[in-house]
């Protein structure tokens, strides 16, 4: 199983759809500073059920919506999905795709969807845990956060260990 | 509760004991639990011998030798319970040219196990990469992406086909 | 007090101002008193409008855009009450080739003015040196210190002389 | 005034004395990982009078004192002195050039001269205060800190700013 592609649509500095279709090996993302690198990271991150929103750099749910620029008004509707390649059978379910779709609105209001049908962000939460992606795992490192594991207690250390198992 | 919890520390102490040899080309690390009666509340401490240096404490540690010791320790975590992808956002700003390379080969490693996606401004580890993405930013506050193939065509090429918008 | 808080106030005001331009080649930044009423204590807040960009929340600017406000900052802070030297220990990590030719830029303006000491990894900064000091360690984990003169002799060349023991 | 002569003998990762010669303008200091270039730093910031051990990533006095390595025993004492050039009189002390110098002991104690004589911390931070070099102004900005600024409050900021000058 690996992620085949990432869609973004109205999340941060993408007002435009977006599509970004990945290999199975190694992928580097290069460009300059400021230009939306780290933004991409938050999109895989906040797809994946992310609840905290200061661990997308931002305060409230509006804060991922592309808030304007150039000639182009801000969009009323921020949108990600990741389509996984399940020929493997890794997820447990009879799909050869699986897409995970998250949607957020300027009211703060989110919807969550599986191969576009809504759901609820515990199914979403518990099939992602099935596979080892639960958000507290080690799926995206944020920029600068690299040795935070070295700044942990003990017993936060512990922890760090159980949530990627 | 208790049996997996020390299977999954197993793992990781073997993975992180194991990256952290290679990426220091020598030396040696462990995690030990403070209280082996009763694993799954036990916190967990690092130790680390650089190779040609005194034992020493964590808070001593150079950026760089941070970054490599934390990168020892995710890819043993990764390395004990494989996720399907992750997204790394510079975590290699810190290091210097010959552990860029030792980060990469470990990088490549990983072809076949788990996906990354790696976020950088280092040559050395885009030079690893089987397919690059280039994020740029207009004047306008808007992020595009271009994919420029890497491997088949040897050279970078950009392949606008990619850029939905 | 509070006339010489103004008075500090306002020059810090003006370089942080003159250093953002410079730095971001454009766009627009102050520092406001909360209660100007009360200046000595008052809280005072940072706002960025970068070029080609809506004003932003500054949680949601990237690293290096990071790195240059707070530089800007720095230097403004410098210009306003100039002390003697700055030690700056890798500043420009995060910072793209453009970037770096911007920040060395700066440097290279306060020469005479205040000495800046920079530790880097960058090529981009250390082209802008008058000196050059290269730290190495040997196997023994002791630090040794070569001074590699710049200036009159064009190419780097190590100048064994300066490493006393 | 500037920063003229840097002498560096049992303090951390240098057992033997090392001299640094600056010049005026624009120095440069680069090297590998974990060679000592923060030490460097760490040294100028402990000899300006910094009362925090965390400041210089230790926890007590002894952290900064060589520990040992390859067949060099640990040294019994640190010793950092800063030369600075006082033709313009800056200093308001009628010498052409002032040394500060910081010693400590393995039992903890620190001592502090001026010119070769003992004086107190005191007489040392006024001193520093009066030309603008007080420990928690700009003169060291430590690796990885540059954008502390940005994550004051308000008030911190205006500490910040009081501080500068
Ligand atoms: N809601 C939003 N609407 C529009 N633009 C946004 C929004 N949130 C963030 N941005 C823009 O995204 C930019 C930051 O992008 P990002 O952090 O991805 O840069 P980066 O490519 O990672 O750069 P660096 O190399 O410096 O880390 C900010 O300058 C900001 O203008
Ligand atoms: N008291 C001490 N005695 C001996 N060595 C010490 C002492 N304190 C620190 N060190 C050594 O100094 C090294 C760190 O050096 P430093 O932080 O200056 O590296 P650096 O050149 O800044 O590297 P980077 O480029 O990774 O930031 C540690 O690996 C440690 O071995
Ligand atoms: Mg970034
Ligand atoms: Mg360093």
């Amino acid at each position: 199983m690996y992620l085949k592609r990432l869609d973004i649509f109205g999340f941060k500095s993408f007002p435009r759809r977006t599509v970004l279709e990945f290999e199975q090996g190694l992928t580097a993302v290069v460009g300059p500073n400021g230009s939306g690198k780290s933004n991409i990271a938050d999109a895989v991150r906040w797809a994946l059920g992310e609840q905290s929103m200061k661990a997308v750099r931002g305060t409230k749910t509006e804060d991922v919506i592309f808030g304007g620029g150039g000639n182009r008004g801000r969009s009323g509707l921020a949108e990600v999905s990741l389509t996984f390649d399940n020929a493997d059978g890794w997820f447990k379910v009879d799909f050869n795709e699986i897409a995970i779709t998250r949607r957020a609105h300027r009211s703060g209001e989110n919807e969550y969807l599986l191969n576009g049908a809504r759901v609820r962000l515990k199914d979403i939460q518990d099939l992602l845990r099935s596979v080892g992606l639960g958000v507290g795992g080690n799926s995206v490192i944020n920029q600068g956060q690299i040795d935070a594991a070295l700044t942990l207690k003990p017993d936060g250390l512990r922890e760090l260990l159980e949530e990627s198992a | 509760v208790r049996r997996e919890f020390m299977a999954i520390f197993e793992d990781v102490r073997e993975g992180f004991r194991r990256y952290f040899r290679l990426l220091f080309d020598g030396g040696e690390a462990d995690i030990l639990l403070d209280d082996p009666i009763v694993p799954a509340e036990s916190g967990i401490a690092i130790t680390t011998k650089l190779p040609g240096k005194r034992v020493q404490l964590m808070t001593a540690l150079s950026g760089g030798e941070r970054s490599l010791v934390s990168a020892a320790l995710l890819f043993g975590m990764i390395s004990a319970r494989p996720g399907p992808f992750c997204v790394l956002d510079e975590v290699d700003a810190a290091l210097d040219d010959q552990n860029t390379g030792r980060f990469r080969r470990i990088l490549e490693d990983f072809v076949g196990l788990t996906q990354f996606i790696v976020i950088t401004h280092n040559a050395g580890t885009m030079e690893g990469a089987d397919a690059i993405f280039g994020v740029s930013m207009a004047n306008d506050g808007i992020s595009q992406v271009v994919s420029l193939r890497v491997r088949e065509e040897g050279l970078l090429s950009s392949d606008n086909g990619s850029v939905v918008s």
